[in-house]
C-alpha cells in the first residue's frame, strides 16, 4: 500500500458518497446513467467473487463497493425511479460487454473462471463510464454535484497510475492488463477533466460547448 | 518484470 493507492481508493470511496449525497439531497437520480451504475455492479461482482484473502482493508472495501453499487441500483430503479429518464440513457451496453468478454478470454493471467472474470472486470471497468459520459454529451450540461462525483471517480483511476509506477520501482512488479485498461480508463476522462478544471473549479456551471 | 502474485488492488 502506498499513498497514491490509498488516496485513489479514498477518492473512489468519496465518489460513492458524493453520488449518494446527490441522490438524497436532490431526491433524484437525474443526470446519472443507470447503465453505468449497472456496469459497476457487474464489475465489482465479477472481480470480487475471488475470495482470496488479502487484508481486512481489502475485504471491507470489496464488501463496501459491492454493497453500495447494488444499493445505488435500488435507489435508481425503485426508490427514485420516476426521476430517471431512460430516453437519454441510450448507450448500447452490449457493445461494451461483448468485446470485454472477448478481451477477458484472450488476455488473462491464467485460463480459469476466476482469472477470466477478473480480467473481464478490469476491461469492463475501463469503459463502464462511457454511458455516463455519453449522457453528459447528449444533455450538454450537468449538475455541479454530479461533476464532483465524476471528478472523484476519475481521480481514483488517475491516482492508480503513479501507484503502478511506484510499485514498479519498489516491488519490481507490473500488471500489464490492469495498467493498459487503467490508462484507457483515465484517458476517457480527459475531456471531462478539461471542462471540470476550466469551468466547475472556476465556479461556473458545467456546460459543454454547443 | 513480473505481474503481481495476487490481485491485491481494488
Amino acid at each position: 500500500m502506498n499513498l497514491f493507492r490509498l488516496f485513489g481508493d479514498l477518492s473512489h470511496l468519496a465518489s460513492i458518497f458524493i453520488l449518494l449525497h446527490k441522490i438524497y439531497t436532490t431526491r433524484s437520480c437525474r443526470g446519472i446513467s443507470f447503465k453505468t451504475q449497472a456496469l459497476y455492479v457487474a464489475v465489482f461482482v465479477s472481480r470480487y467473487i475471488d475470495f482470496t484473502y488479502i487484508s481486512v482493508y481489502n475485504t471491507l472495501m470489496k464488501l463496501f463497493f459491492i454493497g453500495s453499487s447494488c444499493y445505488i441500483l435500488y435507489l435508481m430503479r425503485i426508490k427514485y425511479r420516476p426521476t430517471h429518464d431512460p430516453s437519454i440513457d441510450t448507450f448500447r451496453v452490449e457493445y461494451l460487454v461483448g468485446p470485454c468478454v472477448l478481451l477477458g478470454l484472450i488476455f488473462n493471467y491464467q485460463f480459469t473462471v476466476i482469472e477470466v472474470l477478473w480480467s473481464f472486470s478490469i476491461f469492463l471497468e475501463s469503459v463502464a463510464i462511457l454511458p455516463q459520459l455519453f449522457m453528459l454529451q447528449r444533455t450538454g450540461e450537468a449538475e455541479t454535484i454530479t461533476t464532483h462525483y465524476l471528478a472523484a471517480l476519475g481521480a481514483y483511476r488517475a491516482l492508480y497510475i503513479p501507484n503502478w509506477i511506484y510499485r514498479y520501482f519498489t516491488e519490481g512488479t507490473v500488471d500489464p492488463i490492469a495498467v493498459t485498461a487503467g490508462l484507457v480508463q483515465t484517458g476517457l476522462y480527459l475531456d471531462f477533466f478539461y471542462v471540470y478544471f476550466t469551468k466547475v473549479m472556476q465556479g461556473q456551471k458545467f456546460e459543454l460547448p454547443a | 518484470v513480473n505481474p503481481p502474485k495476487s490481485h491485491d488492488e481494488l
